[in-house]
């Protein structure tokens, strides 16, 4: 369980100030599939930053399964981070230097090391998001949509409790996000918790409450079949 | 007028060998407007840097009004590249010591000094994309959606007489995509040549022809309307 109780984050760059998310409160229950949407600039990746633990609160506070986020340790801040919580980023952070199944490993390496079982779950992730025949590739040999799907990849490595999806589609043809839909809709049957931010409506149809944010505030919540 | 003859694009890694293009001939007549569409990995992104002069076929032959690109000496082809051809990347490729402003001006630093009246160009099309209020923020302060808009602010700058949109909408929400549009639709009523590369049918429908590509090859050529 997730929870933002009067979440601000506000930038302050001289005189200047943008409210990114402005007294935010909302809760998000595991095992929920939300779809957050709202026009550019409106906050979806600051709500994502900020329920990743990349990024924190200027004012309020964030819990999850009831602890305040701000009285974690680094140690607890890591694991949570690491461990319970995927995240595929709106311009995917892969390391240029790495290839695509080094790559996925990635969260693996601030946990311990991959060993082989890994390499092996590795390769089937690959595999499941249309990349198998490309591991040994770099990032600058893949397509904009290759590359996402890496991302996308990297970010369930960890089989993490919650993914916290930004744009994950938006370089991706109708097929291939048919495709990574297929497979967020067998990890949510499987009782993974996922935020997606999207622009698209056919995405977000899929997930099963939309909340629409806008100048960083919940403009509607709406769900879309009765849970 | 921009022609293929007989055009490839191969990548070789060891004994691999990726056919990103694959013999493909076509031809793009000035003041047309394509959208060019197709799977991930279609594709769709190397025939832009082709198009655009940032990469070179491995076989076959690349004219512009006439004259083999290959044969163009590096002043000629920097001159091609950078007064005609204005490019929307897919990673947008913004520089992230400059701000908005100065971002917009790069292609202008590599032709003369931006001077008084360039300055005041480059506040216009930040205002045109919706970022008027937003010119000495660095990339990493804006959003995904704003960054795209910087990019193709940039691309603008120039007045180019050929516009190669490399997914310059994939990051909006349809609001912004519905203006970005709009605007080219005033630039292509200005003469403009636009080449749009897009996985989105609606931003599709908005050209003139359409361009399938599948595994490296031209699938399908389609008019939307007549002209
Ligand atoms: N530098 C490179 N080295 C090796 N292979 C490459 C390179 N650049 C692209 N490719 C490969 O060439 C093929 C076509 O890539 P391209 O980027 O043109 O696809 P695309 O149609 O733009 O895809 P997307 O919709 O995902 O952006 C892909 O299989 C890609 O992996
Ligand atoms: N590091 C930062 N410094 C200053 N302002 C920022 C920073 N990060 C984001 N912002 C601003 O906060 C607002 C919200 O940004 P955010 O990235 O959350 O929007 P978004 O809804 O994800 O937009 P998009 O759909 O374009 O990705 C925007 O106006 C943005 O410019
Ligand atoms: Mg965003
Ligand atoms: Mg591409």
């Amino acid at each position: 369980v997730a929870e933002f109780r009067n979440v601000s984050r506000i930038y302050r760059m001289g005189d200047n100030e943008v409210h990114a998310l402005d007294d935010v409160s909302c809760r998000f229950n595991a095992g929920d599939y939300w779809a957050i949407m709202g026009s550019s600039g409106s906050g979806k990746s600051t709500m994502l930053n900020l329920l990743g633990c990349i990024d924190r609160p200027t004012n309020g506070e964030y819990y999850v399964s009831g602890t305040a986020v701000s009285t974690l340790n680094d140690d607890d801040l890591s694991e949570l981070r690491g461990r319970h919580i995927g995240f595929i980023f709106q311009s995917f952070n892969l390391i240029p230097q790495l290839n695509v199944l080094e790559n996925i490993l990635v969260p693996r390496f601030y946990l311990e090391d991959p060993g082989i079982g890994l390499v092996e779950r590795a390769r089937d992730i690959a595999e499941r998001v249309g990349l198998g025949s490309r591991t040994d590739h770099r990032p600058r040999e893949l397509s904009g949509g290759q590359q996402q799907r890496v991302a996308i990849a990297r970010a369930l490595i960890n089989d993490p409790s919650l993914l916290l999806a930004d744009e994950a589609t938006g370089n991706l043809d109708t097929q291939t996000t048919e495709e990574i839909l297929e497979l967020f809709d067998e990890l949510h049957s499987d009782g993974m918790t996922i935020l997606l931010v999207t622009h698209e409506e056919e995405v977000g149809k899929r997930a099963e409450q939309v909340m629409r944010l806008k100048d960083g505030a919940i403009e509607s919540v709406a769900y879309n079949r009765p849970t």
